[in-house]
This record gives structure tokens, sequence and C-alpha cells, in this order.
């Protein structure tokens, strides 16, 4: 079962090691870009990572809907992996316009794993199709939710958003779903 | 099967991406590190990849090899990736000596998802034990080859190196193992 070992992967090398920084970080960032600084709010001290059921990932948030524009990056966090002498780990920001225009703040990212899921759904040698793929994006989802759930080191510190692509012909479906999110926390 | 499914996201997220702009780098590298540069040979133009199949990785390869030394890392990729504006992708190149004490020039790494095997394989939760995780670093090594040797984007731009742990009371193993392959390049 290929997503259950993608969920351990994006946890145990990813996830874990980046989460207990997310918050001096954020603080590092909001000091150095103070001057009419749109409304962080309590919700946006968490990583949020979309999981769209459908795997079909974007490179720029932008992209999906106009009401979000990239704000800014996190500073960045080297760490030495593997032989990777101060390998690279960053997060990017991201301001998301309410119904009323005004501007909130995020720190959000998709599940990267999930572009393996669609990329390997895309060869034929890779042993699994498009149908079988839904399956497992649920099965990441809740591999990762169950393992998240149990771990010290990340607790309070992100929000998984499940994105179902019924809605996909609203433009403005992923900033209404951060939104409802940043909301829940205030 | 879990290596089926890391050896495929190791590929598609990431040599798939990074090799292509490997030799570049290194001409780059080159252009910026001449004075006193030492040898860097015909080999060390691709990624070494190495394997070890206990899982047990280091950080810092120097600290498996006394004769192995940290050079300077290549200059860094920026790739827009699912969110994360110009994540970050780069190697480390390392020198090593020699039997004669002559220095020779590589660009290596560990495999980085033998990091998440060990450790699930140390999470009881995760569903693998140690006994199990020998045969997946086996069959990550396995699937891996069988990828990257169809992949136009790969060819002769990497170079597999499969660790075998019997020899780990050898203070020099792993430098032998990369001179090894050095030399069969030249
Ligand atoms: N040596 C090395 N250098 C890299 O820059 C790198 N980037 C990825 N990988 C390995 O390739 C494979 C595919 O990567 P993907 O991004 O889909 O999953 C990644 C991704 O979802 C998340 N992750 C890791 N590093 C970052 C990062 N810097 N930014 C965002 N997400 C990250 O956590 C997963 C596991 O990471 P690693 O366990 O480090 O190994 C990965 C993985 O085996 C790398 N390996």
């Amino acid at each position: 079962n290929v997503a259950h070992g993608l969920a351990w992967s994006f946890y145990l090398g990813y996830l874990r090691l980046v989460l207990p920084y997310l918050e001096t970080s954020i603080a590092e960032f909001r000091a150095t870009h103070r001057a009419g600084g749109p409304n962080w709010g309590r919700g946006s001290k968490k990583l949020f990572i979309l999981i769209p059921l459908n795997a079909n990932i974007t490179h720029k948030l932008e992209e999906e809907d106009e009401n979000i524009c990239f704000y800014d990056n996190l500073p960045n966090k080297e760490i030495d992996r593997a032989g990777v002498r101060g390998r690279v780990y960053k997060h990017s920001v991201y301001k998301v316009l309410d119904e009323h225009g005004k501007a909130h703040v995020f720190v959000g990212e998709y599940a990267t794993p999930l572009l393996t899921l669609y990329n390997m759904s895309q060869e034929s040698s890779a042993g699994f199709g498009e149908s079988e793929r839904r399956h497992q994006v649920l099965l990441f989802y809740r591999t990762l939710q169950d393992i998240l759930e149990h771990s010290l080191d990340c607790r309070n510190r992100y929000r998984l958003i499940l994105l179902n692509d019924e809605h996909d012909d609203d433009p403005h479906f992923l900033s209404k779903a951060i939104l409802r999110h940043l909301q829940q926390q205030e």
C-alpha cells in the first residue's frame, strides 16, 4: 500500500523535522514584515496541509484561486540530512481575501507525496491506475491523520485540509476552504 | 510494499527533477572552485547514491570514514513545488583520499528514503520491524535500479552504490567502495 509508506515518509522525513520550528519562523517573519502587514489571526500559526482528493496539485496556489496570492517565504531552515550538508526546508506564506475583501495570512502547501501518487498513476510500470488513486489519497489522509494525532512533535502545529474536488467548478473553492479553517480557529 | 512506493517517490519527486541539472551545476562549481582543485576525473559527473543494506544512515559522510571530507555544496537549484515557492534542491561535494593519499572528488549522498525505512522499523505502529527492513532495502534498490535504467532523464547521471554492512568493521569501507566506483569510470 503505497499511501501508507508515503504518509510515514511525509511525517518522518518532513513534518516531524520542521513543525517544531514553525512558530519561531513565523515570529521571525512577522518581525521583518511589519509594515502594513495583513491580519495573521490565531489560525495561521499552523501549517495548512492541503490534500485534494483527486491528487491534482498545482505548484503555485495563486493559480488555483484569484483570491490567493503569494506573500513571501518563511526564513530557511538548514538541516544536515543523509549526506546533504545544510539541506534547506522552507514554507511559503500566502494572503487570502475573504468575501469582504479583507486579507488574511496563512502558511500553506499541498502534501507533496500526492504528486508521487498522481505521477505513479500515470506510469503504467508503477503498478496502479487512476481508479486506485482516489482510494490511495484517502488512505494517505487517514494514515497521516492517525500518525499526527499521536505525535508530540507535531501537536497543534498543523491543519489537514481535505479538498473534495466535486466543487472544482467554483473558482474560489480553495480560498473558501482555507478561510473556513482560519475562521474556525479564531 | 513500502519500498516500492519509496523508490518511485525518490525517482518522481527527486532524481527525475534534479539529475538533468547535475552536469551544469558541476560545471558551475568547478568554475568557482579552480584554485588547487583536487582531481575530478570522469566518474564524478554522476550523483553517487549510497544504499547501505542495514539502512543505517549518518547525516555527515565524513563521520563514517576519515578518508572522506566535506568540500562544498553545489549551487542551489530552486523549483516551485506543490505550493512551496522556490523549494531548494542541492547536493554536497566530497573529497576522498585514495591509498596513495591523493584526493579525488565526488558528488554523493545516501538515498534519503532509507531513513524512512529505518525509522518505520523503529515505530511499532508503522507496521514492519527490523527483520523485514533488510528485505525492504533490497526491494528499494532493485525497484530503483529498474526505474532508473528505463529513464531517459536520468541515464548516465547516477551511480547506485549498494553497501554491504558485513564490512562495517573496516574504518575505510565507505571510501574504498566509492574509490572503486570512481576508478571504474576512468
Ligand atoms: N537528498 C534529497 N534531497 C532533497 O532535496 C529531496 N527532496 C526530496 N527528496 C526525497 O525524494 C522523495 C520524494 O520527495 P517528495 O518531495 O515527494 O516527498 C517529501 C516531501 O513530501 C516532504 N519534504 C521533504 N523535504 C521537503 C521540503 N524541503 N519541502 C517540502 N516538503 C518536503 O517529505 C517527503 C519525504 O522527504 P525525504 O524523506 O527527504 O525524501 C524525499 C522522498 O523520498 C530529497 N532527497
